[in-house]
């Protein structure tokens, strides 16, 4: 932030900072619940956030003598402007993949919903910081988690594909919960008996002491 | 020497009687304090070496210590409230948690006279020991959903108790694998042919003898549960029966009962009364969460003022780490939680005494209310402390990853309060409910 103005330009994933005067004036255009499945709306957003929280801290940090000691003091939020910048990482990360040629009836299909409902949920779960930032209204909060349910809906279906899309093998998961064919409950009972406590009905321990509690 | 007097030199505040405060009162606090020393004191309960046991090394060991301070609270003829302090610092699940905290209050709850008088002087001598065997493999939270059935049959005056599926194996009740003799049954009541719901009924499992199943019942442990000790001290166990026969009188019948005929009879006590053992169960999962919760932001507060790191000017003393905003940020609100879940759940132990004075007086008025609200606490401050556990970890550094910093088990101990009893969303579920109708 203290370098903005400068001729030193911001570079990778910080390169929004160069639209800095726009993103920390602007309010997001979302109107209807389609809108926010515009990556366009859901970036904006994102920065809009990331930047007014950088900004904020940097102002009140400029008010230290000692800067080094202001950065001690504002710590606890400069961690929040940290995760705000990084959460937008990912979501753009996301969104970029998905511009990209994805072969495969449905699949991109798939991967559009997931990229919204991992924005959409993250807006969500840090709705303080898009509402204290002025980013969003809490009307467009509204909408979006209207949205958000129904993307839910919408994975429903796939759900068991989109795990079955990491191709593990029961070995590898090495979980009775999780296993390929859903035979749970037979396997979870089955595996019980394999306990060492099996061994023996009557326990090690179970005469020398609790016999003797049994019979006082 | 003491590393942390320079610290305890810096309060404003008189320690000994924000000790009082976070007892409860000085009674409760000289209980807590002489029987904390006196299990501290006493080898043989020495827990230290508990995640180095093998799984039957460590269940035995269990058994020792459960016989071991049953024959000290005989002993010492400690009261009932110092015998469960007892078995707070022993600090181990076992079977006698369910004997006391589940099997004798339903027989307390939801027996007549003549089955209190029958069955809790046997339990109070630990003549029988006897478990809460109401979840199944296949239901846990829908208890309208349990499978085993408990049908009557007229001819013999019995009910006969079957698990007509795999599903309705009986899983999870602790101390029912290895060592129970006795428990308390939930099954679907059935007679002349019509299901009447989930009921409570006594069946003795073991033979008195020589502790073997009685026929048609299996009963084996579930096998190992997460982290190496914790609740692998018990013997959570899965349970079937194959048309094993009960006498009739042996359906705990304080609600309702079922006639010499088959005939099924509400009785005039409301089946509200339930309830009450319900919120009695919620008050002490609330208490035990700020308890634990108090344990690990204990261990993290201080550590993180011994902890020292980055922070240095020229080679000086590095900063401690509790100096750290980002620290203090995460830990001081955890502290406050401790004290926070400490205060509602004496509020609810209030609460309770008050729900149970006024279902004597066939007052049900603030039942729904405070069934809601305790739900919700149960949720909140379970969900709330498990995540609290692991954050206090991570507040340790590496170290806190070592078993030795006594959060791993801790950890590994608590995480089941955030389902057991009721799953927490599903409790929460139970709040919005109540808060739509009102």
């Amino acid at each position: 932030v203290s370098q903005l103005g400068s001729d030193k330009k911001p570079v990778g994933t910080t390169a929004y900072f160069l639209r800095v005067e726009h993103l920390m004036q602007c309010s997001s255009i979302a109107q209807k619940a389609e809108d926010w499945l515009k990556p366009s709306v859901i970036l904006e957003a994102f920065e809009a956030r990331a930047v007014r929280m950088s900004v904020a801290c940097a102002q009140r940090l400029s008010k230290f003598a000692n800067p080094e000691e202001g950065f001690l003091e504002l710590s606890a939020d400069l961690v929040e402007a940290a995760v705000a910048h990084c959460q937008l990482i990912v979501v753009s990360k996301f969104i970029e993949k998905l511009q990209q040629n994805i072969p495969g009836k449905g699949v991109k299909k798939q991967l559009e919903i997931l990229c919204n409902i991992y924005a959409l949920f993250l807006l969500h779960k840090h709705l303080g910081d898009f509402l204290s930032t002025g980013v969003i209204s809490s009307k467009q909060a509204s909408i979006a988690n209207d949205q958000l349910r129904s993307l839910y809906s919408q994975v429903r279906p796939n759900a068991i594909a989109l795990v079955d899309a990491f191709n593990y093998t029961d070995h590898f998961l090495g979980s009775v919960l999780g296993r390929y064919d859903g035979n749970v409950y037979p396997k979870l009972y089955e595996e019980a008996w394999k306990d060492p406590l099996n061994d023996s009905v009557v326990p090690d321990g179970f005469h020398e002491y609790i016999r003797p509690m049994l019979k006082q | 020497g003491d590393h942390l007097a320079s610290e305890r030199k810096k309060a404003n505040f008189d320690v000994d009687e924000m000790k009082i405060v976070w007892a409860g009162s000085r009674h409760a606090f000289e209980i807590s304090d002489r029987i904390a020393r006196l299990v501290a004191s006493d080898l043989a309960f020495r827990k230290d070496n508990r995640t180095m046991l093998s799984r039957k090394e460590l269940f035995k060991n269990t058994l020792r210590k459960a016989a071991y301070a049953w024959k000290r609270i005989i002993e010492l003829r400690l009261t009932e409230e110092e015998a469960s302090k007892l078995r707070f610092y022993v600090d181990e699940p076992a079977f006698t948690d369910l004997h006391w905290g589940m099997f004798v209050p339903a027989i307390k709850g939801q027996g007549t006279e003549e089955q209190q008088q029958k069955w809790l002087p046997l339990a109070y001598k630990m003549q029988i020991i006897g478990c809460y065997a109401q979840t199944e493999l296949g239901h846990g939270s829908n208890v309208q959903g349990l499978e085993t059935t408990a049908t009557f049959d007229p001819q013999t005056d019995e009910f006969i108790i079957n698990s007509p599926t795999l599903t309705s194996s009986k899983w999870w009740p602790g101390g029912l694998g290895k060592v129970s003799t006795h428990a308390v049954v939930y099954a679907r009541l059935i007679t002349d042919g019509q299901d009447h719901g989930v009921h409570g009924f006594i069946v003795q499992l073991r033979s008195l003898d020589d502790h073997l199943p009685l026929e048609g019942i299996t009963i084996g442990d579930i096998g190992m549960k997460f982290g190496n000790g914790a609740y692998n001290t018990m013997d959570n166990g899965v349970l079937r029966f194959d048309n094993v026969r009960i006498p009739r009188n042996q359906m705990l019948m304080r609600v309702s009962r079922v006639t010499r005929e088959g005939k099924y009879v509400h009785s005039n006590v409301p089946r509200q009364l339930v309830y009450g053992t319900m919120v009695f169960v919620r008050q002490t999962i609330v208490s035990d969460a700020s308890c634990a919760l108090s344990r690990a932001v204990c261990i993290a507060t201080r550590y993180s003022a011994v902890r020292r790191q980055f922070g240095s000017q020229k080679g000086g003393v590095e900063t401690q780490v509790i100096d750290y905003k980002t620290q203090q940020s995460r830990l001081f609100p955890l502290l406050a939680s401790a004290y926070a879940f400490r205060f509602v759940g004496e509020w609810l132990k209030w609460l309770y005494t008050d729900v149970t004075e006024r279902l004597q007086a066939n007052d049900f008025s603030t039942l729904p209310e405070a069934h809601a609200c305790t739900a919700g606490l149960k949720s909140l401050t379970t969900s709330a402390t498990a995540d609290a556990i692991e954050e206090c970890r991570k507040l340790c550094g590496g170290h806190g990853y070592l078993c030795s910093s006594g959060l791993p088990e801790l950890f590994a101990v608590y995480v089941p309060a955030c389902t057991y009893e009721g799953d927490n969303i599903v409790l929460l579920l139970q709040v919005a409910r109540f808060l739509m109708k009102t």
